[in-house]
């Protein structure tokens, strides 16, 4: 057993949670936010056999897309941060999906 | 130390953190949201050490129950799903825990 | 790979923040809520390098503060707990953050 924690932009939750379902895996949504660009995204917990691992990281890959975004960070930025004058938009690449395959030493359901 | 990853049902949460709490061990609840149903859980984040995960698994068990319950899934479902005819209400088995066992390789409190 | 949970008070998460992020670090937080005391706080994903987990435990350390609280508990207290005679608000010393670091068996981001 293996458990992916998965980190996908909102826009992409739905399409991909869909695809998990008709395929007949389990998931779990949390809503999260990103640390950089301090904005809503969703984590995903998915429990899967190992042999299961590829194929579910494939339907992430096929749902869930990069975007590049032009944001004016709403950090509170630190002094070195706010020194490299972050005034101007700054282009950021978010990407479709980042994904932790955890391994699991036990798993119960009741 | 291992790190116990619980998902449960809302209505069975106080109870169980209660127990938990009553019994010393440490817990963190997250509000989530189960992705076949799309209704509300709670996954649990509880880090005890290695002896202890089976009287967890224990406490989780006497306290969250699983029950059956009608639905009419609120996915907007990819096609397959919808061609199964999914408009009468389906019975679906809610398990009382879904559990994951992970092991923690460092473990720091300050 | 290393995943890094880390559960800080909320008055510490934005200063935490701003330090991973200054220092290119990527994180998501969750937010969650203490099993003891029933209030908000925050859970941190923190994916780095395995030579990087000092300094991101460190980063912790410099920017997370136990804290002495004088609460009465929340819990709708089980009968032994109760029985303990709990109306008196109760001394807690809440850390300034709990840090389980998980091993990554595999890594994707697209
Ligand atoms: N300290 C930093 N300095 C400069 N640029 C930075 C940065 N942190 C993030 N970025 C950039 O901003 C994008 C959005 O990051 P955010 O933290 O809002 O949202 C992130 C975060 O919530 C999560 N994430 C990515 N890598 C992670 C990791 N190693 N650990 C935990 N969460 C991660 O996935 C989301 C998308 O990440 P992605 O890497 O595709 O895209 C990131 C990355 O291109
Ligand atoms: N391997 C795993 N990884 C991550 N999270 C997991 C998991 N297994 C279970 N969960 C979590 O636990 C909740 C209860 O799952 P259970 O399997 O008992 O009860 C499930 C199961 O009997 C059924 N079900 C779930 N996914 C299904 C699917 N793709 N196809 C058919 N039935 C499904 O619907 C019930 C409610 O599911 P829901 O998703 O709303 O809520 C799930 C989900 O949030
Ligand atoms: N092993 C673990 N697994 C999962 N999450 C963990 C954890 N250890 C700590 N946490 C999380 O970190 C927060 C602070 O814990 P700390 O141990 O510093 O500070 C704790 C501790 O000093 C005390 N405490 C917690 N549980 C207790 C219990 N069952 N009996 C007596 N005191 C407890 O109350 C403070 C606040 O606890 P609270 O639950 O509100 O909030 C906790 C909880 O959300």
């Amino acid at each position: 057993m293996k458990l992916i924690v998965a980190i996908v932009q909102d826009v992409d939750a739905r399409a991909v949670l869909d695809a998990l379902m008709a395929d007949g895996y389990r998931a779990t949504r949390i809503s999260s936010t990103g640390g950089f660009l301090v904005r809503g995204n969703s984590t995903f917990l998915v429990g899967v056999e190992e042999n299961q691992v590829e194929t579910v990281a494939a339907i992430f890959k096929k749902h869930c897309h990069a975007r590049r975004e032009f944001v004016s960070p709403m950090l509170p930025l630190s002094e070195e941060a706010a020194a490299r004058h972050w005034v101007q938009p700054l282009e950021v690449e978010v990407g479709g999906a980042t994904i932790f395959v955890l391994n699991v030493d036990q798993f119960e359901h009741f």
